[in-house]
């Protein structure tokens, strides 16, 4: 495992972490796209399927259960918990899955390396999670006030996929893998979508201000 | 089989 992939993999966990502070500690999920993140469930829960089938390593499976639990533990924190799920932000949380799940799955049934069961399913998996944070930006944008947390999550969650690109670029020059289209491109795509906010982001920070998203 | 790159990654 090379650098990138290991930063890709420790800034996707951190922001998982920053977003559980938030819940456990503060008791709050305000700015939090419940949308967004039921929309990961799906992503993991069908990416994953090969837990209980292929083993590639310790770590990946650690990770993936990580992923699949901490995932399924926020959205139940969200809808259940008596007092988590009174600060969501319901009404402006409005975005509809099926207007991102429906065109995702009908495009890896059309584009996949193979037409199988799970080959379909994990090509699924990466249209839907390139699209995944848009029910978020939606939210943050309709938001006033977005805490350094929500702000600092975000951009966790989008520097992830950035080095994912950098490490499919290094692992096909130095580790000389083969082309791999339908997660590049979803990557880029994904990474793309964050362009914005990480504009307005940065911006914030180096003038010391308050995050805020143009409507 | 090689037309499949291991799906290793997360």
């Amino acid at each position: 495992m090379n650098a990138f992939r290991l930063a890709g993999d420790m800034t996707h966990l951190l922001s998982i972490i920053l977003l559980l502070h938030k819940i456990r500690a503060m008791k709050s999920c305000a700015g939090i796209s419940l949308r967004t993140q039921e929309l990961y469930v799906i992503v993991f829960v069908t990416r994953y399927v090969d837990l209980s089938m292929k083993y590639y390593s310790f770590y990946n499976s650690i990770m993936k259960i990580v992923f699949l639990g901490t995932s399924i533990s926020i959205v139940w924190y969200m809808r259940y918990h008596k007092v988590v799920k009174q600060t969501y932000n319901k009404d402006v949380d409005t975005f509809r899955h099926i207007f991102l799940i429906l065109p995702c799955f009908v495009l890896a049934l059309l584009i996949n390396r193979a037409f199988t069961v799970i080959e379909v399913l994990w090509t699924f998996s990466l249209y839907l999670e390139a699209v995944a944070i848009l029910p978020q930006l939606v939210l943050l944008q309709r938001s006033r006030n977005i805490d350094n947390l929500t702000g600092n999550y975000v951009f966790l969650l989008g520097a992830y996929r950035a080095f994912y690109l950098l490490n499919w670029i290094y692992r096909f020059f130095i580790e000389n893998h083969q082309v791999r289209w339908i997660p590049w491109l979803s990557g880029l795509l994904q990474t793309a979508i964050y362009a914005d906010f990480f504009y307005y982001y940065i911006k914030s920070w180096k003038n010391r201000e308050k995050l805020k998203l143009p409507a | 089989e090689c037309f499949y790159e291991p799906k290793d990654e997360l």
